[in-house]
């Protein structure tokens, strides 16, 4: 009774949209310039090449545009073409290292409003080293969150790699500053990549190409004890029932060695010889409340991250803004809900920023830069509690601060990904950050100071 | 290759529950409560009761606590609790008339959480007018998304409803306050139910009850021609392709008459007799596109809404604040994107309210009261651009804006429905709202000015 049913998580994002950064028509460009940008530089990463991407806008008559981004890197496997373009919440980014894509929700999402705005299919044309290419056109069937492959066919392509377009309903009017500002940030924090924008084909940018250095790629680790919820307690115990306690903690959590086990097993009074399928869902609550709360186990390792690093930050902020590097901070690894995170930050001074009071916020989420939804993200509103009077002379103005987290899992506060909330004890990591590029800024102007005396003298 | 899989809604909630409200202990123990007693007021309203909502919350050793809520509404049948509380994206109010629950995520998330933060199930006692009771403790399978039914008994229950018990690790002494605050005002906007809380059975309070008057219950309609984009045309279409062009709008849009759709038809150029099953995409397409843009149809009609209206307000607002009431202002019903919306506004003084120099605003969304992510949500950050010492003189303190936005769908920023992205014409209707709350502001203010100088003669 009572029209019970269930909805597809298409149906979920075609119905809250906005959640998922398609608001309206210049916010749904924007988003789809992003996410297939991002997943070609994923995609790049994961090729071990240097990344060049290649981005294409059309506006049409009215405000249907053509969003067409290609890259060189792996191609999509002509047997996941259709899931992976077509279906919400699937993809082949679920692991445990930092990567820019992490839902399997973006792609497929602007094929959905490319499809509900225009009535246009997704084409994609793709090689992999195993074929020669083929060109698919792809709708999404909502109601089953499902792939409509309306035509596929063999069509060769030069190179590896991958090409999207998506046509949709867009403004690219009133999107373009901030499309090019998107990509131009992400020349600074994936500094080997060679990105190219063409608008109208009347406009055309290039960005990136800092670096000829490929950055090494990410290693999925194992997870941190501090992450060991019921969840997923539960299932690596369901993978291998048989292990003792003691085998099973050593197998399956970084930072736990055999010392470590044997001296945490005594010290929850818990027998290192009991098998973890033998233990009651009782004990292990138990045992997992214990692993979230005992502090002796090591910092994560970071081998599953990929900051830029001072020395690439540095290089392309200076290049892209003319700017003076006045100093790089870095907290971690660390671990949030036992996931590992590095903070970083630059501070520096350029004509380019904004003249304020206060330093001009760029932020970065796992090497993605993030240009929406400013007012609830941590990284901002945290800039605000930092009295910058005490580190920053009226006289030193155009002071900008490019913050990039990046952890294997980021607090997201929506499915857009533009913003971070406070979760766990980041909050105090972002202020000691702050406080440390303010005090290398005090420092930068006391000596200006100084020096402005000594040549009056 | 290449580890290509699909992961469910639960797991994908699960990997984000911060989207959902379930950040940290302190604000999944609010959501839980919210969760729920929403459900309890929506059932109440099916019921056509006047709601009785008993919250009750214990705290137990450490950090974990059970929260309660049981209401005298329609109860659930049967066959419908495992996947109602067990299965997320399901439930019965995938409707288009104004109702708290939207998604079918809600309490499955509480559920959800209670499960891997304490290994508890939730336990669900519940009566239809169908039964004698049953209690059932249920757990999810979140990799499956499918409910796991530990245990179903039949247990009498005096009156028909449902008790629902949630055990999780919260924070009671953190989550007091706004669990607090969001009953208090939740006897507002709902100003004829009665709840009741109780605090480890020390506290105990009660709300609302304001009125015995029940609203009428908002009635499903038609959609709106504005929301025609081309999935909603294609499964209208869907439906009955026979129909000629003239009786498929007639018939499945409101506001959408003879004389309208024939003038529409004319004015669009396109045969009325042609059937809409014979139409191809890009006709479709262009059928959706003119539907969106035609400016004649009329406004929505308001008989999906239940906005709280100004009689009721005025007297809850008055009697929970011990306030001076001041104004009241509507705007709508108009649509966005389609859907039929209405936003209210009263204005109030009292010294119950924080001394500033902006209103303190109190937030509601389809009758629930808005207590997180303020910072993103459009009625406060519009609160902000309104020049406030125009209409409030530095000696009138202690103001608030009470705003209620009622839609068939609310453009929520994240699942955890705590903030309203500014989409559409909304912002440029909140600011003539608050306006007009304001000019009442401004005439109450001089009309004490003058009574004062009057005196004083
Ligand atoms: N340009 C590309 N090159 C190679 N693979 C791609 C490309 N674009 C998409 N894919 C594949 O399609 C899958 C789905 O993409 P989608 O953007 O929906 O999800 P995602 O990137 O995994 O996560 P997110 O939702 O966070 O973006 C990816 O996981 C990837 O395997
Ligand atoms: N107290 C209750 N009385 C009657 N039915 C209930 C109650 N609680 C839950 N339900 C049923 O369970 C379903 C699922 O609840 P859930 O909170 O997950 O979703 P929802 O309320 O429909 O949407 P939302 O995610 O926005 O809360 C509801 O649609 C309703 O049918
Ligand atoms: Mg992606
Ligand atoms: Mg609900």
């Amino acid at each position: 009774s009572g029209n019970f049913r269930g909805i597809s998580p298409a149906e979920f994002f075609y119905r809250n949209r906005q959640m998922a950064g398609f608001e309206n028509p210049t916010q749904s460009l924007y988003t789809t310039v992003r996410e297939l940008v991002e997943n070609s530089l994923d995609s790049c990463e994961e090729a071990r090449v240097l990344p060049t991407v290649d981005v294409t806008i059309q506006s049409e008559l009215g405000r249907t545009c053509t969003v067409s981004v290609s890259d060189n890197g792996t191609g999509v496997p002509d047997e996941n073409v259709p899931n992976a373009f077509g279906k919400v919440l699937y993809g082949n980014k679920y692991s445990s290292r930092q990567r820019r894509g992490t839902f399997g929700l973006g792609v497929t999402m602007a094929v959905l409003y490319g499809q509900i705005s225009t009535g246009t299919p997704a084409v994609i044309h793709t090689k992999t080293a195993q074929n020669e290419g083929n060109e698919y056109s792809v709708y999404i069937d909502i109601e089953s969150n499902s792939p409509i492959v309306k035509s596929s066919n063999p069509l060769k392509r030069k190179e590896r790699g991958t090409t999207v377009h998506i046509t949709l309903n867009g403004d690219l009017k009133r999107s373009r500053e901030r499309v090019i500002e998107y990509l131009r940030l992400t020349g600074i924090s994936t500094p080997h990549a060679r990105i190219t924008l063409s608008l109208d084909d009347t406009e055309r940018y290039t960005f990136g190409g800092f670096t000829k250095k490929i950055p090494s790629l990410p290693v999925d680790s194992l997870p941190h004890p501090h992450a060991a919820d019921l969840e997923l307690i539960r299932r690596l115990a369901a993978k291998n029932p048989d292990l003792r306690l003691h085998e099973f903690l050593v197998g399956s959590f970084q930072q736990l060695g055999h010392k470590t086990a044997e001296k945490f097993l005594n010290f929850i009074r818990m027998d290192p010889r009991a098998t973890i399928g033998s233990l009651d869902r009782e004990a292990l609550s138990y045992l997992g409340n214990s692993l979230r709360k005992y502090d002796k186990f090591g910092k994560p390792s970071a081998t599953c991250l990929s900051p830029v690093g001072k020395e690439s930050f540095f290089n392309a902020i200076r290049k892209e803004f003319n700017a003076t590097v006045i100093g790089y901070s870095q907290r971690g690894p660390l671990e949030w809900d036992g996931f590992p995170y590095i903070v970083e930050g630059v501070l520096a001074i350029s004509d380019a920023f904004e003249q304020s009071d206060i330093p001009h916020l760029f932020r970065f989420a796992n090497r993605v830069p993030l240009l929406y939804d400013s007012t609830d993200d941590v990284f901002a509103k945290t800039l605000k509690r930092i009295p910058w009077a005490r580190y920053k002379p009226p006289e030193i103005s155009g002071v900008a601060i490019f913050t990039h987290f990046c952890s294997i899992r980021v607090p997201y506060s929506a499915a857009g990904k533009q913003s971070i909330t406070s979760v766990s004890s980041i909050t105090s990591e972002i202020l000691s950050l702050y406080r440390e590029l303010g005090r290398k800024l005090k420092v930068f102007s006391e000596g200006k100071k100084r020096a402005l005396h000594s040549r009056r003298k």
